[in-house]
């Protein structure tokens, strides 16, 4: 029996909105210490890793390891009648072939119940080994999405440099050229709020390229956290990691543009 | 001119 229960149903509800346009389907895997969830695009370009910590939730119960294949679009529709404040309770059979979402509003006056219909989803998993990134850079997620979204009209691709002082997004079109920086924040800034700030770990100067359009696409989980994590290294995948509070984080993948 | 990588390259098959 799996069994698990959120607050803010509308987390969830976020989550998905942030993996359905990118992966159409993929296997929730739960155990003893949560859930997890890992799919590559039908271009095999980016991959999308999902860990959600039991401790993030009120009620988490996982006497056997199971695996719940799930369309993203089927289960957005049935979340979609989900209350913005609602708690959302997740269960499963073991050997079951639906799982059963429940949402209650706060006052619970209301109930709501569906079965979602479960696939069997043969998916390759993909080890993702531990690697010393040489920039990481954390900024406002709102920074970076309109970053992604404003250069995207002006070219297809984004160069992605990273100095001490800043972090550099160029793009290149028809119509010309352009670049925005942002610089590190002060550190010695003790006003505002951490979550405004612009920070950079370098190691060694870094500059790759990547498709605007995954990036775009990356910035649905905007709403999930304030700041976004991107991680760079030479010839290796861009890491782009929206983390949130105690329930986990939402990683995304994004194989670089290499020369040809 | 460069050419999209693929994510498999850099990661291992379980």
């Amino acid at each position: 029996m799996f069994e698990c229960a959120l607050i803010q149903g509308e987390l969830f509800r976020k989550l998905i909105a942030s993996v359905q346009d990118l992966v159409q389907d993929g296997n929730f895997m739960c155990d003893a210490n949560g859930i997890s969830l890992q799919g590559m695009d039908s271009s095999h370009v980016a991959l999308v890793a999902l860990a959600l910590k039991k401790e993030g939730f009120v009620e988490y119960r996982c006497d056997r390891d199971v695996t719940l294949g799930i369309n993203f679009a089927n289960l957005a529709k049935m979340l979609k009648c989900m209350g913005a404040k609602d708690r959302l309770s997740i269960r499963a059979q073991d050997e079951g072939d639906s799982a059963s979402f429940v949402f209650e509003s706060e006052d619970s006056s209301r109930v709501s119940n569906f079965e979602l219909k479960l696939m069997q989803i043969d998916q390759e998993q993909l080890g993702v080994p531990e690697t010393q990134y040489k920039a990481v850079i954390r900024m406002p997620s709102s920074e970076f999405q309109r970053i992604c979204k404003d250069l995207s009209a002006i070219g297809d691709t984004v160069s992605i440099s990273v100095t001490k002082e800043a972090v550099k997004f160029s793009v290149g079109g028809d119509i010309g050229s352009g670049d925005m920086s942002l610089r590190q924040s002060e550190s010695g800034d003790v006003d505002g709020d951490d979550s405004e700030k612009v920070m950079i770990e370098l190691e060694e100067p870094v500059q790759q390229n990547f498709a605007l359009r995954y990036l775009n696409n990356f910035t649905k989980a905007t709403a999930l956290s304030k700041t976004v994590t991107l991680s760079l290294g030479t010839d290796m995948p861009l890491v782009t990691e929206y983390k949130m509070d105690n329930l986990g984080s939402i990683r995304y993948y994004l194989a670089p543009k290499i020369d040809e | 001119s460069q050419v999209q990588g693929k994510i498999q390259k850099y990661f291992i098959k379980q």
